[in-house]
């Protein structure tokens, strides 16, 4: 499981949270002010309340011990770029950083952001799509135990086509595209050869693919 | 094509009315103040200045001629309640509102909304769920040409097997998982019989599903 930081306990950061700690993981809270965390504390694995403008409680968090460090601020463009970078300089590994609007987006990812959520941007996107087509589904929430995600082909695989391996009956993956040279081929055919330098993007259980990592 | 009503051009109906539009669909913007639609009014199919709250300007609008109206007032809780409430009373078909918080989305579902949409919440469970797991990707945003949808099984498949039907040759589609009942079954058999009473949860490209839409 991953160990992640996140500093900013508004609406975003509060479910942000919430949702990494349903799913098992470790998480370090941060807001300059307790009320924004009183619910959050008996949750966290750890709390703190500081102005992480301030270096010295910046220093103090141990940024780069973290996998992931969320600055879940959008309302305060200076505050949230100044924490950004200040994250990175502290050797923090992935600076994940919240905007509110797309000038913000492109000031963070110039200034230490590895990644830049924009919540109105991306949903409203993919609202649109989502109700623009017929039908349309997002998957991976109907059913949380159905993961689709990208991996490598086995190396026991290497050479042989996906109806030789038989990967739906002997691993429970279902293949929905190859990816290589970052162009994707959806729904390979059965006799599809397996090479060392694809990704496959699959759709599996979390059971079945923890098997098949285990066999790599 | 679909035809949608969005009121309230902040970012998220911003970000809306261009991804419908994007898509092909004809989109009608209404906004209390004009400056907020002037990028936009090139593009929608119309657009209008006026003051929601007051009924005859929403009576003006044939909010039950659009296929989908929205109502993205997140900040001002007791106008995007009334608006939503008369929308539905008006005859509006289908009534999407923005929340800012869980509050919010209570009162707007109990009021008229058939589905709301909280940004921060939203984006903040993807986040923690893609970046928690190893190497999740939300597929679907991978290729803009690749669904993962809903439907029907063909009236022709009823009673056959997945494999008898040869759906992934013969019509292009991935089936990814059965629903019946409520129910989901993923990674189905190739023995598989189609029955009349459930849905198929496939992945498809666009093209694919258009003509398989023409053969029902
Ligand atoms: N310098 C700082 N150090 C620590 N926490 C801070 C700092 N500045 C702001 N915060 C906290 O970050 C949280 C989120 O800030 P803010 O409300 O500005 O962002 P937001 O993106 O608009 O929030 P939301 O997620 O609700 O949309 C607040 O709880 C605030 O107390
Ligand atoms: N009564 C009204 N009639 C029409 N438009 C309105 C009305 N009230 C607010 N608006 C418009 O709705 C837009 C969005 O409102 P507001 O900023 O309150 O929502 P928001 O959800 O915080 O926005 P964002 O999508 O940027 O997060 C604004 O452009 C505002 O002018």
């Amino acid at each position: 499981k991953k160990s992640v930081l996140i500093i900013g306990i508004g609406r975003f950061g509060k479910y942000l949270a919430l949702k990494f700690i349903e799913l098992g993981n470790e998480v370090m809270i941060v807001d300059k002010s307790e009320d924004t965390m009183t619910d959050l504390i008996p949750l966290a694995a750890n709390a703190q309340i500081g102005d992480c403008t301030n270096l010295e409680v910046l220093n103090s968090l141990g940024a780069s011990n973290f996998d992931i460090c969320f600055v879940c601020i959008g309302s305060n463009f200076q505050t949230s770029i100044e924490i950004t970078s200040q994250l990175k300089d502290l050797g923090a590994k992935y600076v994940v950083a919240k905007a509110d609007r797309e000038l913000h987006e492109k000031f963070l990812l110039r200034n230490g952001a590895d990644e830049v959520i924009f919540p109105e941007k991306e949903s409203a996107n993919k609202a649109a799509v989502r109700l623009s087509s017929q039908n349309i589904i997002d998957f991976i929430e109907l059913s949380p135990e159905y993961y689709i995600l990208e991996t490598n082909p086995l190396e026991q695989w290497i050479g042989k086509t996906i109806a030789e391996v038989d990967v739906r009956d002997k691993y429970g993956i279902n293949i929905l595209a190859i990816k290589r040279d970052n162009q994707i081929h959806q729904l390979p055919s059965a006799k599809h050869v397996f090479r060392k330098d694809e990704q496959l993007i699959v759709a599996t259980n979390k059971t079945d693919f923890d098997s098949l990592l285990n066999k790599k």
